[in-house]
Formats: structure tokens, C-alpha cells, sequence
């Protein structure tokens, strides 16, 4: 979802 | 995970390799500013508060682990080394980087997506992180010799900032609704503090000569 899509990035 | 990201995520690495590197084995932090690594130490310890509660990848978890555990082993180095210390440009380095935290901590409480304890801390390390080089390149306009080391250092730091740009054009195109404008624009406003430093980093590789900033 959006959250992960986001916080995938270091 | 596209090659941009990967390569951005590589020349981060790099960069964290080679300032260890120099303040490992030559027991030198001779034109490294303190005060931004102490940034960077805060950056990553509030962004990567998820680390024990969300799990993304293997690759992701060993990548946070080891930027924090290389941003506090740096500061503690400059701090505490005996060796170390003693090369550490304390009268040259004198931006005063606290004045940084307030300002963006009440911007990311102002302007974020969601207003969570672990959103607004994310938002923060974002905002803290755009900044967080002004020290050191003050610190480098003050050094007569800067050394080749401490030039890549910053070569690469301000490289994987760019890529990262990339990164997010090319996931714009090929994701649906792939729209962050916080990381975006405190990204692009990093990477555009780099601007200056390249021109002369690049102007002293094609003539040979040794990188000087102009005060």
C-alpha cells in the first residue's frame, strides 16, 4: 500500500 | 527497486564507506564537520523508528541498520577517540546546527502527510536531512587542503541525492499514483545545496588541480 510504497525508500 | 534507486542507495553507502575509511585506518576527521554528523546521527534515528515495528525487506532492514549504526559510530569516533579527536577542525567548525532541529521540527509539524507521532518524525529527518550538509560545506569553504578523501565523501553524499531524484521521476512514470511531494521537494532542495560544490569538484578533476572551494 502507500505507506510501504513510501517507506521502502531509505 | 529501480537501478536509480539501487545506485543511489550504493553511492549513500559509498560515501559512509569512505569517510569510515578515513577515520578508521587513518585516524584522521581532518575537514569533517561534527556537527553534521551529528545531523545525519538524528536523521536517521527518527526516520528509521519503524525498523522494529514494520518489516519491508531484508535488504531495507540491513540498509537502516547499517546507516545508523555508522552515523553514531562516526560522532562517537570524532568525539571520543582519542587519535581521532585530536584532527578534528573544532575552531573551523563552528555552524550552529542546533538552530536547524527547531525550525525543522515545526515545519514537519505544520506541513506533513498525516499527523502521527511516527509520520511527523519521518517528515523531520526528511527536512533535517535537506539541510544537514550546510556545515560541512562551510567547513569547506574554511579548509586550505582539502583532501582527496574528504572531496568524495561529499562527491557521493551529494551523488546519491541526485540518483534519488531519478529514482522518483522513473517510479512517477511507471507506478500509479505515485506522488510524494515532501520527500520530493526537500530532496531536490538538498541536492540543489550541492550545486556550488560540484561545479568546483568537477572544475578540479578535469584540470588536476586540488579542489578549492572559494570562501
Amino acid at each position: 500500500d502507500e505507506a510501504v510504497e513510501k517507506h521502502d525508500e531509505l | 527497486m529501480n537501478i536509480f534507486r539501487l545506485a543511489g542507495d550504493m553511492t549513500h553507502l559509498a560515501s559512509v564507506l569512505v569517510l569510515l575509511l578515513k577515520i578508521h585506518t587513518i585516524k584522521s576527521c581532518a575537514g569533517i564537520s561534527l556537527k553534521t554528523q551529528e545531523l545525519f546521527a538524528i536523521v536517521f534515528a527518527s526516520r528509521y523508528l519503524d525498523i522494529f515495528t514494520d518489516f519491508i525487506s531484508l535488504y531495507n532492514t540491513l540498509m537502516k541498520l547499517i546507516f545508523l549504526g555508522s552515523s553514531f559510530s562516526i560522532v562517537w569516533y570524532i568525539r571520543r577517540h582519542k587519535l581521532v579527536r585530536r584532527s578534528y577542525d573544532k575552531d573551523q567548525d563552528t555552524f550552529r546546527h542546533y538552530f536547524l532541529l527547531l525550525p525543522c521540527f515545526i515545519l514537519a509539524l505544520l506541513i506533513n502527510e498525516k499527523f502521527t507521532f511516527k509520520e511527523v518524525m519521518w517528515t523531520f529527518s526528511l527536512y533535517l536531512e535537506a539541510v544537514a550538509i550546510l556545515p560541512q560545506l562551510v567547513l569547506l569553504q574554511r579548509t586550505k587542503n582539502i583532501d582527496n578523501l574528504t572531496g568524495q565523501y561529499v562527491f557521493l553524499l551529494g551523488a546519491y541525492r541526485g540518483l534519488y531524484i531519478l529514482n522518483w521521476i522513473y517510479r512517477y512514470f511507471t507506478e500509479p499514483h505515485y506522488v510524494h511531494w515532501i520527500p520530493w521537494i526537500s530532496g531536490l532542495v538538498q541536492t540543489l545545496l550541492y550545486a556550488d560544490f560540484f561545479y568546483y569538484y568537477f572544475e578540479s578533476w578535469k584540470n588536476n588541480k586540488k579542489l578549492q572551494l572559494p570562501a
